[in-house]
């Protein structure tokens, strides 16, 4: 059982668009119980999956501020268990600051669930604020979607600082367990450079196999729908299935 | 004198480019008097104008929460004057959220400066958050940096709401005075039908001009340049320059 937060503070890295694509393809293709978790206040994992967070009366916000049990939330679609999000979620942050044990309330609500998944997947907000945390406190590894470009680059060591918090204070066993470039385009020097310059700061964690830029990608979500079931002979789908194949050799497993 | 936020609680979408880049313009090509804010917490615009977040004493958190003077933060780098972010800016979410007149804090502070500058930019952080909020209190007008993809344009609706409230209860001529489309690839349908939406929903405010996708733009920020200083003669620059003659043109002057 894994739980795996995709999380990186940089804005349009591909952290939905790899939490929804693996957890999909775990799902269907390596039948796999999965859980996916959006804790993003846009909503987009849950858009991505024609889960209208507009339209979402109860969300993953009554679950960490309302005390909600998570099953009275849950959504199935495409083969997946999803707590969505919706608009209720914008005000978490500030509400959170505020309150007792607010660290801990997902893991708390979500602890339980952990025994009926094989994975279970939670796609972080582009922030290190308090939503943020609450995934890094309930998950056990973290997989850093990742750009090859130099300001994506320059959040690395404030990614890694408050990892390494969250695991002094809140999840001793909590560490980043791979790094995925995404949208990755190989035939320019900054992306080699960037690309170079990730693998020293994460030896041996970088996977091999990369998601280059592919339109079919960027209109997956606008169909409700995963891209290897909108269009499952596209590069994205084969790249996807390269990293989850990476993703389940890693945990020495098939 | 203008003062203008670049927003979009959607990730990588182009705000801190645009906001350096047209300030960047504005100021060598246009002799105006130009501020630069970074309001968020990567420090992306200061990076990408050679400031180090991880080397700044003093930043623009000291004078939204320890109350400094902002000269007392300002530097000065290719004719721009910039109040630069740093690591602390990571935790002024969660501690503004406990404070008195936490929304009008920037305002209060940078007020007194305006009547010293034609133009001061805010660059925002990727959430709805009170840095965000911040910026929209004390900002007179709304440029909104647009990806012409599907998730983008399902944040639209939230970004609308939050301007409606700042504007209902903080600042009341807050506007979203445009939108500009960045890296546009013209070429897809899913482009076109992104922008023929967007402009539904804010008719007359979409610019003509778009910043075409161009690898330049993602080179500039690793020399510590704007790209009109990096490759003057590029397509991004170009671009760009069209963008700001449609701002001032849009503001009546040139
Ligand atoms: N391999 C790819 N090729 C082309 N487009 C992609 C690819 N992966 C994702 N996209 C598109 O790029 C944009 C950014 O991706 P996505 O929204 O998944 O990133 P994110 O890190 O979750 O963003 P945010 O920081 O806003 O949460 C989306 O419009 C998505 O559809
Ligand atoms: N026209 C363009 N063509 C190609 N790359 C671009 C262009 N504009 C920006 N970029 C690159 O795309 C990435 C995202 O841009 P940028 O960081 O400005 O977006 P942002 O909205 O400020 O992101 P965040 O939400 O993280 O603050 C950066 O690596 C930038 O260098
Ligand atoms: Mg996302
Ligand atoms: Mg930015």
């Amino acid at each position: 059982m894994s739980i795996i937060a995709f999380m990186n503070q940089k804005g349009g890295v591909g952290k939905t668009t790899t939490a929804v694509t693996i957890g999909s393809i775990l799902a269907a293709e390596h039948r796999k119980k999965v859980l996916l978790v959006d804790l993003d206040p846009q909503g987009n994992l849950s858009d991505h999956l024609s889960i209208d967070p507009n339209e979402t009366e109860k969300s993953i916000y009554d679950v960490i501020i309302g005390g909600l049990a998570p099953e009275a939330v849950m959504q199935k679609v495409h083969g997946l268990d999803v707590l969505p999000a919706n608009i209720d979620l914008s005000g978490a942050e500030v509400e959170l600051a505020g309150m007792m044990m607010r660290e801990t309330r997902l893991k708390k609500a979500l602890d339980p669930l952990a025994d009926k998944y094989d994975y279970i997947l939670l796609d972080c907000p582009p922030s290190l604020g308090l939503l943020t945390i609450s995934g890094l406190t309930f998950a056990q590894q973290v997989i850093v979607p990742m750009q090859a470009e130099y300001l994506a680059l320059r959040g690395l060591s404030q990614l890694i600082h408050t990892i390494g918090l969250v695991r002094e204070h809140l999840n001793p066993e909590l560490d980043v367990s791979g790094v995925v470039f995404c949208m990755y385009d190989g035939r320019t020097n900054l992306s080699r450079d960037v690309r170079a310059e990730v693998e020293n700061h994460f030896p041996g964690r970088v996977y091999a196999s990369v998601i280059r830029k592919n339109i079919r990608m960027a209109e997956a979500p606008s169909h409700g729908l995963p891209v290897n079931l909108y269009d499952p002979q596209c590069a994205g789908a084969q790249d996807y299935r390269a990293v989850v194949n990476e993703l389940l050799s890693r945990e020495g497993m098939q």
